[in-house]
């Protein structure tokens, strides 16, 4: 940003073009801007661009509070696998963010298993059959076109007896307009909780970064269809700036986790809300 | 709606004879409200708030029409003059059977072009085309496995050489096997890649280079916000397109980036896919996506 002096109009168009061009909503932007000038009133002084971006990171502080970096597979009292169900609309990256997470646990000594929940998508198996061998997970499938939930069913059952310390449950991408396949989501909460008390110990929203104002509508209707606890934003590693994650941080008391920055196993990183803020401000 | 928000403001207007700068001003606001909303780019919705005001102030109001209507009408047509295809400039999609057409997709990560291949290969064929599905994403687990069964499913034939084969040497060998088959009609499906990825773009341009496609399909998903320019330019600039195909518009995102990436590549959306199935791929109309993009 090519700012200086005071927090003046031209300022705050830019400011505001930059966060509206980042993808955060209209709504939050104009919170932000209130909140930078309340933090800048009475400061006398010409701001640096240092100076700006320290009171735009106060000013979002408290909404990237919403943050809980990282992934902690804590083992349950029952001394079952711990289970994670990761969920999310078509092509946000689910299948290739359970590779990366697989990874992290085979490479902490951690028995992984992966299982084949999506039953609909062609070769979705497959690709994540690949990935299990890739990642030394094991692999739980069945044959195509069948109930996700008996699956997962199944599927925890062999968890418990092998031993299985992490288990992920890939499901297939769902528009969350469809109200057939949200149902469908929920009846696979609510099987996995049938075969696993206290399962599935999370369930990780995945967004796509490149995604709108859509977002919001895709939180809101995920979250009130099954227990969402942490979202994961993907291909940062692109352009986009993700910016819709602030609306979704400051609305919904979902922490986000961890962000995708590339296709292969070992792109994740832990959320920094830090570098966040820093690449949003531009 | 828009349309609700601005009967509200000019019901305050009542009486007037023309619209002003003055007394559209808070209906300016309103719109470049729903535009940001509906996710078109924060520089295109300048640019059209600003021709609406040129188009609108000035004019009279029409004996017995309501300020308001008339207003919206002004917003919606200039909104579906921007997404409409310019016959004169426009390379229109047509395919003729018999004849070798070449169909190249390309697009970012999970955009809907494996799918998209599948669904136009299907709509080709009732124009009476042989099409030949080319498995030309060597890097993603399975991707070859899902446009086989794409194929499959469709009893239309997939040409693969494997992960191992660059897929320039993929394309070649897919034009001769067409022509000693008597396919006519190559839809080459490519891995999804970021623009800002130089060597995968290289790659791009080295496959448009190797087959010179008659098409080339951008493949976009209907949710993307502000990015959505970023990406259509540079696969415009630096490959090439010639129409864009939208996709999951039957979920419930406004569809802004129809207009943004229209505005900022020239380029028209051709098609648009309303679900996952073979036959969910529909024609573009600029107007009930203006409808929807207004909200
Ligand atoms: N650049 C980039 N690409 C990613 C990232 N995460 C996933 N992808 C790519 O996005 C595409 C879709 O990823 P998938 O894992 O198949 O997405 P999905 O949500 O499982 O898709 P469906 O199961 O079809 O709904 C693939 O090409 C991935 O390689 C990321 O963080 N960065
Ligand atoms: N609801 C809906 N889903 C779609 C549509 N088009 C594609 N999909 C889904 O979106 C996901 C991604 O589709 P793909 O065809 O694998 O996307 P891609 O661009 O080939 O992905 P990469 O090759 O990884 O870049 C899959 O789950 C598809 O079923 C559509 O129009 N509507
Ligand atoms: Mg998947
Ligand atoms: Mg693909």
């Amino acid at each position: 940003l090519g700012i200086s002096g005071k927090l003046d109009e031209e300022t705050i168009e830019e400011l505001e073009a930059a966060l509206l061009q980042g993808d955060v909503s209209a709504e939050t932007t104009q919170k932000i801007i209130a909140r930078m000038k309340a933090v800048v009133k009475g400061r006398d002084k010409d701001l640096t661009p240092e100076d700006l971006l320290d009171v735009f990171k106060e000013s979002v502080r408290e909404i990237l509070a919403n943050s809980a970096p990282g992934f902690e597979p804590v083992p349950p009292p029952d001394g079952g696998p711990y289970v994670v169900m990761v969920v999310g609309v078509n092509g946000a990256g689910k299948t290739t963010t359970i590779a990366k997470m697989a990874k992290r646990c085979t490479d902490a000594g951690l028995r992984t298993m992966l299982v084949a929940g999506d039953t609909f998508r062609a070769a979705a198996v497959e690709q994540l059959e690949v990935w299990a061998t890739r990642t030394g997970a094991d692999f739980v499938r069945a044959p195509h076109g069948s109930d996700a939930a008996a699956l997962c069913y199944d599927a925890l059952a062999k968890a418990r007896q092998r031993g299985s310390q992490v288990v992920f449950i890939d499901t297939a991408g769902r528009l969350h307009t469809k109200s057939t396949l949200m149902d469908e989501l929920a009846k696979i909460e609510r099987v996995i909780a049938k075969q696993l008390p206290g399962a599935p110990h999370e369930t990780l929203l995945v967004l796509d970064a490149t995604t709108g104002q859509n977002a919001l509508q895709q939180v809101k209707t995920f979250s009130a269809c099954v227990r969402v606890t942490g979202l994961i934003l993907t291909k940062l590693d692109g352009t986009a700036k993700g910016g819709i994650l602030l609306s979704i941080l400051d609305q919904y008391r979902i922490p986000i986790t961890l962000i995708g920055v590339g296709e292969s196993a070992a792109d994740l990183r832990d959320f920094d809300p830090d570098q966040f803020a820093m690449a949003l401000f531009g | 709606t828009l349309g609700d928000k601005f009967e509200g403001i000019f019901r305050k207007l009542r009486g007037q004879k023309s619209l002003s700068e003055d007394n559209i001003k808070e209906a300016m606001r309103e719109v470049r409200m729903a535009l940001l909303e509906a996710d078109v780019n924060y520089l295109i919705v300048k640019e059209f708030v600003s021709r609406v005001r040129e188009t609108a102030v000035g004019q009279e109001i029409v004996k017995g029409v309501d300020p308001a209507q008339q207003l919206f009408y002004i917003v919606h047509k200039e909104l579906v003059r921007m997404m409409e295809g310019e016959a004169e400039t426009d390379k229109p999609f047509a395919v003729q059977p018999a004849k070798e057409n070449n169909i190249m997709l390309l697009g970012l990560q999970g955009a809907g072009k494996t799918t998209f291949c599948g669904k136009l290969a299907r709509w080709i064929e009732k124009e009476g085309c042989k099409p030949l599905l080319v498995a030309c994403d060597v890097y993603r687990p399975a991707a070859i496995e899902q446009l086989k069964q794409v194929g499959g499913g469709l009893g239309i034939p997939v040409f693969e050489m494997g992960t191992e084969t660059p897929p320039l040497k993929i394309v070649q060998e897919a034009r001769k096997w067409a022509r000693e088959n008597h396919r006519d009609t190559l839809l080459i499906d490519t891995a999804g890649r970021l623009h800002i990825d130089e060597v995968k773009m290289e790659e791009l341009q080295g496959i448009r280079d190797t087959i010179k496609p008659d098409y080339v399909f951008l493949v976009a998903d209907a949710m993307t916000g502000q990015d959505a320019v970023n990406s259509a330019k540079s696969f415009n600039d630096e490959i090439g397109i010639d129409g864009v195909c939208l996709t999951k518009l039957d979920g419930d995102a406004r569809g802004g980036a129809a207009l943004s990436i229209k505005a900022v590549t020239g380029k028209p959306v051709v098609f648009v896919g309303v679900g996952e199935k073979p036959d969910d791929l529909e024609r573009f109309h600029p107007d009930r996506v203006a409808q929807r993009i207004l909200g």
